[in-house]
């Protein structure tokens, strides 16, 4: 979160029995945020890991009036981070786990 | 809750809930 202001994290543990993701994103530095958004309310959302992409996602965000469009670039960024992050977790976990 | 607000947007859900308290950042 610290350089788009935003925070990606798992909304229900992850089990890694399927390629579908929960995750929660909200604004936790307001300052860094160019548009217009709604300070104290966090997004869940399903995220899979095969099918979708953060671009895509932040767009949904944007065009739902979460976020504005200028801001779509940090909230995709911010996604993909935690969504690479998950992906080497799951690596290092063993097959089965 | 009253809270929670449930939005659709080609397809995908997304549920937009107050953020505790306990995890907002003292800006």
């Amino acid at each position: 979160a610290e350089d788009t202001g935003l925070r990606v994290e798992l909304a229900e543990e992850d089990d890694c029995s399927n390629s579908s993701l929960a995750l929660r994103l909200w604004v936790e530095d307001p300052k860094k945020l160019k548009g217009k958004h709604k300070d104290n309310e966090a997004i869940e959302f399903s995220f899979n890991l095969e099918t979708d992409t953060p671009e895509e996602v932040a767009y949904e965000m944007v065009k739902s009036g979460f976020f504005h469009e200028s801001d779509s670039k940090a909230v995709a960024k911010s996604i993909r981070d935690r969504v690479t992050l998950i992906k080497k977790t799951r690596e290092k976990k063993p097959a089965g786990w | 809750s009253s809270l929670t607000q449930v939005v659709h947007s080609a397809g995908r859900r997304f549920i937009v809930s107050p953020v505790p308290e306990s995890r907002l950042r003292e800006s």
